[in-house]
């Protein structure tokens, strides 16, 4: 359930999503008009993962995060 | 599989150089790992990997903490194992390994070298990560038995996509099952169980999780849920009893609380009270109602009351008797909703164990949402 997701864990997230499916920072309109580009990267990660494609971070999709991988990107390259 | 969009070495001769060493392992054990991790990859192409022990090598292995230099610094214990660069000059093809972890030669207790840095040439070589959860370049670590590894089909495929095949004469490996695909609708689930409202449908060494609001049931390997579980299993069912998942193979029980094995497991399939010349369990299913746990063995299956952690008296039964028109050989068995789920085959007969009534017949990938 998203009750048990801390601060902490929303902070790991990010950062998961920047190291391996390369998330940036936005800024300006693209921003102001509610789009999110974590969501985005969230359900990209879920995707690949097989996971519920929620766009939101709930506990299984953070126990994902936190089991032992390789530090190179997820990012997918064409094949 | 992906690649790196198509880097590769332009040569099928590389070298490679140890430039340190992990206490963690003798230096033998480390030498070991790196070349049979060399080795997965040269049997299945044209690439050969020679070992140098100064200068610059294509492929140069070090062991390092934290930030090392190269702009992608380690995190300490477990989260990021290693990393490795995409062929090229320079830092291409190097591979990196995280000296907070743990590494083994071949026990489950950390990692075991063998299978981080084989995953890591894969990237050397120029593979990208694959989302196939059988696949040695998946990005998530898990252990498999580096004496019986066995390169997947997907990882195959990739490297051959960029190199070839071995065109060397060598004797036929052995060649790894696929990963099972749950929308094959010839196949053959092993087992059905619950666990704690999920639905867990079992092939060869996965299983996929579904529950109710799952658009996809998550495919993982039995393993990484339950690291000392066995796979290929015969038969698997959830106690509410005892909040516990069972799982059968040949002669033998486990018994799982959450992630851990239970004390004492595994035991003989006559702990449960089944005859000693019982060879396997077909199927088991555990009833809600009567809180009784259905065993198929052959064409009879038993009924075992979970409170009383007895067998009931009157029992074997004939399968066709209580379950009308299952007249083949059952394959998995679970409860779901009050409706009784017994397989056969390819197909899913839906009952009503109270009056043995068949409801329906569905296609085994009814639950998996293809």
């Amino acid at each position: 359930p998203l009750s048990q997701i801390n601060q902490q864990d929303e902070s790991f997230a990010k950062n998961y999503l920047k190291t391996f499916f390369n998330l940036t920072e936005e800024s300006g309109p693209t921003v102001r008009r509610g789009f999110n580009p974590a969501a985005v990267k969230l359900m990209e990660m879920q995707r690949f993962f097989g996971l519920q494609i929620t766009g939101t971070l709930d506990t299984d999709t953070l126990a994902m995060m936190k089991k032992p991988r390789c530090g190179v990107s997820d990012q997918k390259v064409a094949r | 599989f992906s690649t790196f969009g198509g880097f590769k070495w332009e040569k099928n001769s590389l070298t490679y150089r140890i430039e340190n060493y992990t206490p963690d392992m003798s230096a033998a054990e480390v030498d070991d790992s790196i070349e049979r991790a060399l080795q997965v990859w040269a049997q299945v192409t044209p690439l050969r990997f020679t070992r140098i022990y100064n200068g610059i090598a294509d492929i140069m292995i070090s062991f390092s903490r934290q930030a090392h230099g190269d702009g992608y610094p380690f995190d300490g214990p477990g989260g990021t194992l290693a990393h490795a660069f995409a062929p090229s000059t320079g830092i291409g093809g190097d591979a990196h390994f995280d000296d907070d972890e743990d590494f083994t030669f071949s026990s489950n207790r950390g990692y075991v070298l063998f299978l981080v840095a084989a995953h890591e040439f894969g990237h050397s070589l120029g593979l990208s990560h694959s989302d196939d959860p059988g696949a040695l370049m998946y990005p998530i670590y898990s252990f498999s038995n580096p004496e019986t590894f066995v390169l997947p089909q997907d990882d195959v495929n990739g490297i051959q996509s960029l190199y070839g095949a071995n065109e060397d004469p060598v004797e036929p490996r052995p060649t790894a099952p696929p990963t099972p695909n749950a929308c094959d609708s010839t196949m053959t689930l092993d087992a059905v169980a619950t666990l704690r409202g999920e639905m867990l449908f079992f092939k060869d060494s996965f299983f996929w999780r579904s529950y109710p609001q799952s658009a996809t049931p998550q495919q993982t390997r039995i393993t990484n849920f339950w690291p000392n579980a066995p796979v290929n299993i015969d038969a698997a069912y959830e106690s509410q009893q005892s909040d516990r998942v069972l799982l059968f193979k040949g002669r033998q029980v486990w018994a799982f609380s959450g992630y851990d094995l239970v004390s004492g497991y595994p035991k003989p399939l006559s702990s449960l009270g089944l005859p000693k010349t019982t060879k396997k369990v077909d199927a088991a299913l555990y009833d809600v109602a009567s809180r009784k746990t259905l065993f198929f063995v052959g064409s009879n299956y038993y009924s075992y009351d979970e409170a009383k952690e007895t067998m009931d008296e009157g029992f074997p039964k004939r399968v066709d008797e209580t379950f009308s028109g299952m007249s083949g050989k059952v394959t998995a068995a679970f409860q779901y909703r009050g409706f009784t789920y017994v397989y056969s085959g390819p197909y899913m007969f839906e009952y009503s164990l109270r009056s043995g009534r068949l409801f329906r017949v569905l296609r085994n990938s009814y639950f998996l949402r293809c």
